[in-house]
């Protein structure tokens, strides 16, 4: 046995796992690089297909932590950080000897190796059949990255192999637990609104339903509120849910709904468009003959631009535009700024803490009707605004007052990047 | 075309001739349990015996079974299902697999 051999050692069960999980955080850096090494391929499945699987898998990961997983085929093998490779008996230099088929299928090194028993009936995600990669390959990249053998019922990390439904996801146990390795994911948003949908029964009675959306960039995630998580899969890039609105870096999102208006424009840079919610594209031209997109001056004269952002106050039938220290009331109705504004965010939106505010640049203003309040956003930041429940509770506090800060992440779970490389998938 | 590597296409032999050896007896039941780490310590005047049932029933109970410290039919199908070979439990290192502590490059 080469003697470098002597350096790989069998992942956890040692010594320097942590006293009480068993969880040891592997890697400091943010973004790793993985390898299906080249004469590890498998023969039982068609090349691209092994290695799509691994990336899917390295992205589940990623959906869930601050990590970002790049496919790496071709520079120095000393930088790559997770190689990747099947093999029969003896295999791969490792020192440990594959059995054939059943009982051991793969296993993980704490150099980032991971090996599969190519004796095992592997199969894609969509078959019933076998042993699925995928979720073999989930399980030891979360070796890989730390994580221990648990037997706790739903969790990715059991010893033995549990044949799933094709969908399997990392639940919630899992996610807290790869969190507590490498911390939750942080970042600012370019807008997050509630996206009004509205159905009909089967008794034809109007259901008014809503879902949340983040954008980030050229990506964006839709939230279950319900499930306090982003839904499985996203983010995804913006051109793949939403069409005719530019491709990255909005500035804003407006919903003017009223009993005779729905409307709902989108902003960036001097223009907007409005999105018709039922042909799920946005308008060429209106119902009113307006051709978008618009000038931003023409459509809310007074109103500056680019803006940072702006949300739409239905008790009060405002428009609340914020471009740097300043907000905008904008009236629908008579379609112009409010006489007395701008003013400053701080005169406006007052502080409840003292110099606890976000004064001026935020990234977002979103309505929750989850949460029947307004959040103003700043980086990894928010503040929420005093709603008349507050108001009731404490009669004290100022209108449109901003209680003192939050962490997002802390209220809005599992919002990640994943690698640019793979958001197509 | 399947992946091969031998110029005789040996390496696509089916795989059956190749199946792991099932565990069926005491001694190949106590080798899987060192091996996944449900070593028991020994203490000391313990007969070896009774820590082979001490890490027999901790398996057992992991794995929601009735926690004998005998093994039966039950401990031996969960034995022998398809598993990662990454050790379960910290217990103590793999003799087999002792290497020095590494040394930094």
């Amino acid at each position: 046995a080469k003697r470098f051999l002597q350096l790989l050692r069998p992942l956890l069960g040692w010594e320097e796992a942590s006293r009480d999980s068993g969880a040891t955080r592997a890697f400091s850096k943010r973004i790793l690089k993985w390898r299906l090494v080249g004469e590890g391929y498998s023969s039982q499945l068609p090349a691209d297909e092994q290695r799509y699987i691994f990336r899917l898998a390295f992205r589940m990961w990623s959906e869930v932590t601050p990590l970002a997983f790049q496919e790496d085929l071709t520079g120095p093998a000393a930088q790559v950080d997770v190689k990747l490779g099947f093999g029969r008996g003896r295999h791969l230099g490792c020192p440990r000897v594959f059995d054939g088929s059943g009982q051991e299928f793969a296993h993980a090194w704490r150099l980032g190796d991971v090996h599969f028993d190519d004796d095992e009936h592997f199969t894609p995600p969509a078959s019933d059949t076998g042993i699925s990669l995928l979720k073999v390959a989930v399980h030891e990249i979360g070796h890989v990255l730390g994580l221990p053998h648990t037997y706790r019922t739903g969790s990715v990390m059991q010893p033995n192999y549990i044949p799933q439904e094709p969908a399997f996801e990392l639940d919630w146990s899992d996610r807290k637990a790869i969190q507590k390795l490498y911390g939750t994911c942080e970042g600012s948003f370019d807008t997050a609104f509630d996206w009004i949908r509205k159905e009909r029964n089967q008794y034809g009675e109007l259901l008014v339903r809503f879902s949340t959306y983040f954008f980030r960039n050229s990506w964006y995630w839709l939230y279950e509120n319900r499930n306090n998580r982003t839904r499985y899969g996203d983010p995804i890039h913006i051109l793949m849910g939403w069409h005719g609105i530019p491709a990255q870096n909005i500035d804003a999102f407006v919903h003017i709904w009223t009993w005779r208006r729905d409307e709902r424009y989108f902003f960036k840079g001097n223009q907007y468009w409005r999105y018709d919610s039922d042909k799920d594209q946005a308008h060429t031209e209106d119902e009113q003959g307006d051709r978008y997109p618009k000038l931003i001056s023409e459509g809310f004269p007074g109103i500056p631009s680019p803006l940072d952002t702006a949300f739409y106050d239905r008790r009060k039938r405002l428009i609340y535009f914020f471009k740097g220290s300043l907000v905008f009331a904008f009236d629908v109705n008579r379609n112009q700024v409010l006489n007395s504004y701008p003013k400053k965010i701080i005169d406006v939106f007052p502080a409840t803490a003292s110099q606890n505010h976000p004064f001026r640049n935020i990234d977002s203003a979103y309505y929750s009707y989850a949460h029947n309040s307004v959040f103003l956003f700043k980086g990894n930041v928010y503040w929420k605004v005093v709603n008349d429940r507050d108001k009731q509770h404490n009669s004290w506090l100022p209108s449109n007052g901003l209680f003192p800060k939050e962490s997002i992440s802390g209220k809005w779970f599992d919002i990640c990047d994943v690698h640019t490389s793979t958001l197509g998938m | 075309e399947i992946l091969f590597h031998s110029r005789d296409h040996s390496d696509l032999e089916p795989s059956f001739l190749r199946q792991a050896q099932p565990i069926a007896n005491p001694r190949t039941a106590q080798r899987f349990l060192a091996k996944y780490g449900w070593t028991a310590v020994p203490r000391p005047g313990d007969p070896g015996p009774s820590a082979f049932a001490e890490a027999m029933r901790a398996f057992q109970s992991a794995n929601q079974l009735p926690a004998t410290g005998v093994l039966d039919v039950a401990t031996l199908r969960a034995m022998n299902r398809p598993r990662c070979g990454v050790p379960d439990h910290r217990g103590t290192p793999d003799p087999r697999a002792q290497t020095p502590p590494a040394r930094a490059r």
